[in-house]
């Protein structure tokens, strides 16, 4: 049974696909069989990974809306326990065309059911809003992993977002849950983070990673390769850093 | 007649709120009449500019949901010839509220039409998304800024953006055109920046801003203190590089 964990955050820019490639290629170095959701339309946890997404015919957008299988839009990389089921741009129209439906928030849901079996986890790339992409991903996961950019207006927005996770945990999913808040983009010349570090801390405590994401200029190259960082530069501190989240991870277990 | 003109990107993060106020604020400093326009249930120009969100009773979403006048959303700001329509949160639903009805793309337009004669420039900060409140913002406006930061994705994303306009050019607004790309983030020390402005120029020529906008800490901290960059450090690069913009805006005059 897949651990199900929504990558989300409706401010734009805060590390949300970076988190997503590389805590999924942590995990699958650690052996753990791992999906890569990408429902984002920019896809870029799709081109991240090495996928052109001008050339993929079947992706995510298919299963949601046609009603093909989930498995069709899965696609394997270059790491052996990692999969990504891959998404294009065909996905900004989904949101519109799933207006009418019943049961439109729980589309994902009862997708992952299909394939859940097969994986340790299920880590899923959300866009930045709080639409209905969004909330499916929320309604089929068992917790959300938040990352929070060390910046003024990224703290502003964290109250909503939390409104948004407990809504629909009374409403559509009981089991959700927050993983962790994963402040990203961490630069240790600048007083504004350290204030933002203090801060959340203070105010989330427990919630918080240990694991602190350094801005690290290899993160923002690899996706041009279409790599992990991992794969890119394994010596870097976005590597290392994003390995320490996967170990963080993995010894919570999935009770936060 | 106001120059009206949308600041949009659906990547997020790329320095469309930190374009929209501090251009918007530079303007006013060269005796511009202005309105920045917060679209994005983010409200994050509405708190930039020292607004508190939760406070606000009439914000852009009754004009544009309860047939309210825009007028009344409008609020005075410290510099004497900017003018802000702020937003909040309520706009999250007026995506699903609007669907039904007739003209839901023209909202905008026809509200900004009361008062436009009351300004030289009409500035929309846009949400991270190609929805309807970006569609909205592009149908009313006669061209578009594009903040870009110097970054992969997006550059990936530019494309979308591009085949976007040009459908509502045809569609819904044929006055729409680009009224220039801004490049935002640039750190002189990073050779993906260099690269990300090399490949820009090469493509899109004339269509780029002359000034580029460097990473500077003073344009992060300047929205927790409420206030744009010129009335928080108006020495620093941050400063600077917002006022050579509103120089190049203005000596555009309109055609570009
Ligand atoms: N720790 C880091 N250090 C340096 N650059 C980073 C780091 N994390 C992310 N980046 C870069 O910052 C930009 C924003 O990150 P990313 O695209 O992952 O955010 P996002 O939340 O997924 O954005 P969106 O809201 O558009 O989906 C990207 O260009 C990425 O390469
Ligand atoms: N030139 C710059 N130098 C340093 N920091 C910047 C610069 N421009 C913007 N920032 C900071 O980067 C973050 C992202 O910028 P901003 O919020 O303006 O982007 P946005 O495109 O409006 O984001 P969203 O997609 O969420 O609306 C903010 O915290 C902002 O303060
Ligand atoms: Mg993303
Ligand atoms: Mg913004």
């Amino acid at each position: 049974m897949a651990k199900i964990m929504a990558v989300a955050n409706q401010k734009g820019g805060v590390g949300k696909t970076t988190t997503a490639i590389n805590l999924s290629a942590s995990l699958a170095v650690a052996e753990k069989r791992t999906l890569l959701v990408d429902i984002d339309p920019q896809a870029n946890s799709t081109s991240g990974c090495g996928f052109n997404k001008h050339e993929l015919t079947e992706t995510i957008y298919q299963a949601f809306i046609r009603g093909n299988t989930l498995e069709r839009a899965i696609q394997k990389t270059t790491l052996p326990f990692l999969d990504v089921a891959t998404s294009n741009t065909d996905l900004i129209g989904a949101e519109i065309e799933l207006i009418d439906e019943e049961d439109r928030e729980k589309k994902l849901r009862v997708l992952l059911r299909e394939i859940e079996e097969d994986y340790h986890f299920i880590l899923i790339d959300c866009p930045p809003s709080l639409g209905l992409l969004t909330v499916n991903s929320l309604t089929a996961s068992h917790s959300v992993i938040i990352p929070l950019q060390c910046e003024y207006y990224a703290m502003e927005g964290l109250g909503q977002l939390m409104k948004t996770i407990s809504l629909i945990k009374n409403r559509l999913n009981p089991t959700l849950h927050v993983e962790g808040i994963l402040l990203t983009m961490f630069d240790t010349r600048n007083n504004l983070a350290h204030q933002v570090v203090r801060e959340v801390q203070r105010h989330f405590g427990g919630k918080v990673f240990k694991t602190i994401i350094p801005r690290n200029v290899r993160l923002s190259e690899a996706p041009s390769h279409g790599k992990p960082v991992i794969l890119y530069d394994i010596h870097s501190k976005g590597a290392e850093s994003y390995l320490s989240l996967a170990k963080e991870v993995l010894f919570n277990g999935g009770n936060h």
